[in-house]
C-alpha cells in the first residue's frame, strides 16, 4: 500500500 | 467516505450534543474531567487549523469549524457558567506525562518535519490519548451519571468506526496513513473496559459502577 496522511479525515 | 467514515464522524459529533445536553439540563459538569475537555481543544485547533491554508471538502470544513467551536464553548461552559459544579480535586491525572511523550513521538513520527506537520501528528498522538483523564476521573469516583457514559459511549464509537473505514480504504484505495492508524488503535484500545462495562450494565438499564 501507499503510506500517505490521510488528510480527509476528521 | 463511506458509511464507517460517515457513522464514526456522526457519533462524533452526537457525543458533543450529548454533552452540551447533559450540562445543560443538569445544570452542572460534574463528572466531566476538563482536563480531558482542554485537551480536545489543543486537538481540534492544532489539527483543524488547515482550514485556513486547505481546501478538502463542505463536509470537511463545517465539521472542522463545528469542533473547533463546540469544544471551546464546552470549555467556557465548565471554567465561566458552571464552574461551581466542577470539582478540580477529583480530576488529577497529570497531563503533562501525556503532552511530553506525545510531543516527543510527534517529533519522531510525521510525515515531513515542518511545524505544521508535526503539530498534526502532535493532534492525532494527543487525541488517542486525551479520554485518560477522563476515564482516571471515572475510576476515582466508581461511577457515572448515565448521560455521561452515553457521552463517553458516542465518543468512543468514533474512532472504533474509523478502523472499519481504515481497512475499507486501504482495500479501495490501496492507502494507509499508519500515524492515524496506529493512534486510533490505542485510542479504541483505552474504551475497551469502559465499553464492556457500558455493555453489561447501562445498556442493561442498570447504573453504571465499577467494580471496587
Amino acid at each position: 500500500p501507499t503510506w500517505a496522511p490521510a488528510k480527509d479525515e476528521l | 467516505m463511506n458509511l464507517f467514515r460517515l457513522f464514526g464522524d456522526l457519533s462524533h459529533l452526537a457525543s458533543i450534543f450529548i454533552l452540551l445536553h447533559k450540562i445543560r439540563t443538569t445544570r452542572s459538569c460534574r463528572g466531566i474531567s476538563f482536563k480531558t475537555q482542554a485537551l480536545y481543544v489543543a486537538v481540534f485547533v492544532s489539527r483543524y487549523l488547515d482550514i485556513l491554508w486547505e481546501w478538502v471538502s463542505l463536509y470537511n470544513f463545517v465539521m472542522k469549524v463545528f469542533f473547533i467551536a463546540s469544544s471551546c464553548f464546552i470549555l467556557y461552559l465548565m471554567k465561566m457558567k458552571y464552574r461551581p459544579t466542577h470539582d478540580p480535586s477529583i480530576d488529577t491525572f497529570r497531563v503533562e506525562f501525556l503532552v511530553g511523550p506525545c510531543a516527543l513521538l510527534a517529533l519522531i513520527f510525521n510525515y515531513k518535519f515542518t511545524f505544521t506537520e508535526v503539530l498534526w501528528s502532535l493532534s492525532i498522538f494527543l487525541e488517542s490519548l486525551a479520554i485518560l483523564p477522563q476515564l482516571f476521573m471515572l475510576q476515582r469516583t466508581g461511577e457515572a451519571e448515565t448521560i455521561t457514559t452515553h457521552y463517553l459511549a458516542a465518543l468512543g464509537a468514533y474512532r472504533a468506526l474509523y478502523i472499519p473505514n481504515w481497512i475499507y480504504r486501504y482495500f479501495s484505495e490501496g492507502v494507509v496513513d499508519p500515524i492515524a492508524v496506529t493512534a486510533g488503535l490505542v485510542q479504541t484500545a483505552l474504551y475497551a473496559d469502559f465499553f464492556y462495562v457500558y455493555f453489561t450494565t447501562v445498556i442493561q438499564g442498570q447504573k453504571f459502577e465499577l467494580p471496587a
